[in-house]
């Protein structure tokens, strides 16, 4: 038996809505603590992972391990049915079939019931190495957002530099050439600051399509923090309040 | 010229 319920029905549906372009068919995880899911783009380019702990939620049970499989598709329409002020519960039987979701507005007594039906999925699951990442960027979510929107219509591919001092975005295309730069900037405006973390600078290249697609969630959080190493995919992570997290890993361009 | 990387090339199928 699972059941949880979450009083802010609103943080599901925009997780929902920030995971549906980028991956189609999802395994959840359920377990005693918590509910996480991972699943990579069908090109392998792109990882979704969530995160999500017991503790969020304002009711939680989970008497085992269990797995849903889900469309995330037709999950992004069933949360369609959700106003944005619902509670949202969720609920499944052990070898369940479908997973009942429930939308509860206490202040006007509506409520609403779907039951998704559940699918098989023989999804391969990565092993994620344990990562020192040398350069870690904390940034505005809706400052990271509007930069890579922009820098998408010049060009498609994105330079990301970091060194002590700054944090650089470089493009380079048909049109021409240039670079959004920030440095690190602690001011007592919290939502200005950009936080530069870095032991070892990093030059790597990544598709802003795909940036776009993860900035979907920055409506979840107010700050984006992207973890960068050398040898390693990107990191674009969103905390969710008292909730957990939702990452997004990107393998890079490589150049010949 | 630059290629995509697959995901597959840094992490293990677990």
């Amino acid at each position: 038996m699972f059941e949880a319920k979450l009083t802010e029905g609103l943080i599901l549906k925009k997780i929902v809505e920030s995971i549906k372009d980028i991956v189609t068919d999802v395994n959840i995880d359920i377990s005693p603590s918590g509910i996480s899911l991972q699943a990579m783009d069908s090109s392998h380019v792109a990882l979704v992972s969530l995160n999500l702990s017991m503790d969020g939620f304002e009711h939680y049970r989970a008497d085992t391990n269990m797995v849903l499989g889900v469309s995330i598709a037709n999950l992004a329409k069933v949360m369609k049915l959700a106003d944005n002020n619902d509670q949202i519960t969720l609920q499944a039987d052990q070898e369940a079939t479908h997973l009942k979701i429930i939308f509860e507005n206490p202040k006007t007594e509506r409520t609403t019931e779907f039951n998704l039906n559940l699918i098989t999925i023989d999804s391969e699951h990565l092993a994620i190495p344990e990562t020192e990442y040398s350069s870690v960027v904390t940034i505005n979510s809706g400052e990271f957002s509007k930069i890579c929107k922009e820098l998408f219509s010049l060009s498609e591919t994105v330079q990301i530099t970091t060194n002590t001092d700054y944090v650089q975005f470089s493009v380079e295309g048909e049109v021409g050439s240039g670079q959004v730069r920030l440095g690190h900037n602690d001011s007592e405006k919290k939502e200005d600051q950009t936080i530069l973390e870095v032991s070892e600078s990093v030059q790597q290249q990544f598709a802003i399509r795909y940036l776009n697609m993860f900035n979907k969630a920055s409506t979840l959080s107010s700050f984006t923090r992207l973890c960068l190493h050398q040898e390693q995919p990107l990191v674009v992570e969103f905390k969710i309040d008292n909730l957990g997290v939702l990452k997004y890993f990107l393998a890079p361009k490589i150049s010949d | 010229k630059t290629n995509q990387a697959r995901l597959d090339c840094f992490f293990k199928a677990g």
